[in-house]
């Protein structure tokens, strides 16, 4: 069945939505059945880009390729216990119906610690965090002693991951493959930039994840939202002329992103 | 009794608790009684930027103005509507407290739907909602047409803040001052930055909020989290020699969003 990847990070606007798409675009460029899932049952962040993306479909009268696309709704039962037993039964029934059907399944968390979000994680066989080039989104992966500089303990976002791997080690076996990617990487500021990169190598080891180089702080990673479109769209569709350099320096890191990925190889 | 700043975005990640600790020392630094409330309850960003504070205060000799700090913890009861009663008895005692005691009370919400996050949010008698320079950000705040770019309707988060306005109308009688502070802005990107800004103004307009001029994407507002300092700091402690260009131009940013809230003329 299909891999199955899961953009998550408790810390809210991190880039898991923006990463998601993106991911999603440049598998679907390569041909593969992608199936999505948007667990952000509030904002829709996800859902709206794919609707834009439709949208403009419609408007210009071209076709792009899009993902088998599903979000779900939240229970409204009044008890906790009950309203979880529903949503799980839910979510596994889509995602159960998507790996069977298609090559690659995307899940995008919330911002937030849901049920949801921690049954997803559970499930995931690549689990993709973004973080923001700051100690204070570092801050939800471990706490850092601000005056030696030192990791105390890792914080509520790492101990929850380890419980989906052993989650999912007890239900299948199966290992989850864990990768942070450095998000909006500032040109300027080197000082922070590496001592955050000091800070994420010395975790990576300690609570066990691999480090992706990520995406720059680029305006072409945001701008095309309302219209649904990423970079690897609008030279297809001939929307934008010669390409500019700071787009294909953006392709080259969504590029990047993926082969840090490791997908498992498959013909589309 | 004392003015109640609330910080509230629903999108995760824009800038509510970096916006409130540069807010809290710009009115510790003038003099006034200052207490704060750190509603994410699991994050807990704010509570950790304070207490790396006092730290760095402990660890250095130094001493440096200090919030009456509270935070709560979300009550465990199984029924929803039992928690919500819990939790809303704990944030009024707490509340009522703090404003006896302050000149302002400074309120730091979770960047996702909470039933305290709606709760605080009603006794705001300025809420500052700052936004990232995005499209994805302004989606929360309504949707706009990908192809004509015309105002569709306002979205979730505009439909609680009119819903609070309304109950603190009913309550005492009082208004609420919505201010939007555009923050992270990049120095390039203008085409981008145009079309946020005009809008963002015709929104003002739809919705009722106004416009602050907010905060640049800096490096100074996340590098010194770890110690709990921010730039309106390390002159006063003698931190870091000659004062920077950079720390200049974002002290003056300060000084400008606190300008821009129009507070009420206190002296301390
Ligand atoms: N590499 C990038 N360059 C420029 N802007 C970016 C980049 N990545 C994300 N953004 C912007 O940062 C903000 C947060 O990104 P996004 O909404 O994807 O994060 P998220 O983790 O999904 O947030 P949430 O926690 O609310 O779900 C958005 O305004 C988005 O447009
Ligand atoms: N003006 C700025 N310049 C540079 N970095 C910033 C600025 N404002 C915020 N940041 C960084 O952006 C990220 C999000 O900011 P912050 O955590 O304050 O947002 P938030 O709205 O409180 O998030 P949450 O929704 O998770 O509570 C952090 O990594 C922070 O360091
Ligand atoms: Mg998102
Ligand atoms: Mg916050």
């Amino acid at each position: 069945p299909a891999t199955v990847l899961v953009f998550g990070n408790e810390k809210g606007g991190s880039g898991k939505s923006t990463g998601s798409m993106h991911v999603i675009v440049a598998l679907l460029r390569l041909g593969f059945k992608v199936g999505s899932i948007d667990l952000d049952m509030r904002q829709w962040t996800l859902t709206r880009y794919l609707s834009n993306r439709a949208g403009t479909m419609k408007n210009d009268g071209i076709s792009m390729p899009m993902p088998v696309h599903v979000f779900l709704s939240r229970s409204d039962k009044p008890n906790r216990q009950e309203a979880e037993a529903e949503d799980r039964q839910r979510f596994e029934a889509v995602l159960k119906k998507l790996r069977s059907e298609c090559d690659f399944v995307l899940i995008d968390c919330p911002g937030t610690d849901t049920y949801v979000g921690r049954l997803a994680t559970g499930y995931a066989d690549k689990l993709v965090t973004p973080l923001n080039d700051s100690f204070v989104d570092l801050d939800m992966l471990a706490n850092v002693d601000g005056q030696t500089g030192e990791i105390i303990k890792p914080s509520v976002y790492s101990e929850m991951v380890w419980e989906a791997r052993k989650q999912k080690a007890a239900r299948d076996g199966g290992t989850l493959d864990w990768i942070v990617m450095r998000n909006r990487l500032s040109s300027l500021a080197a000082r922070n930039k590496q001592e955050m990169e000091r800070v994420v190598g010395l975790l990576a080891k300690r609570i066990g994840f691999r480090v992706a180089p990520g995406f720059s702080e680029r305006v072409i990673f945001r701008e095309l939202f309302l219209r649904g479109l990423t970079m690897l769209d609008v030279f297809e569709i001939g929307d934008s002329g010669k390409p500019q350099l700071s787009h294909v320096a953006a392709r080259q890191e969504v590029r990047g992103l993926l082969n840090s990925l490791q997908l498992p190889n498959r013909i589309p």
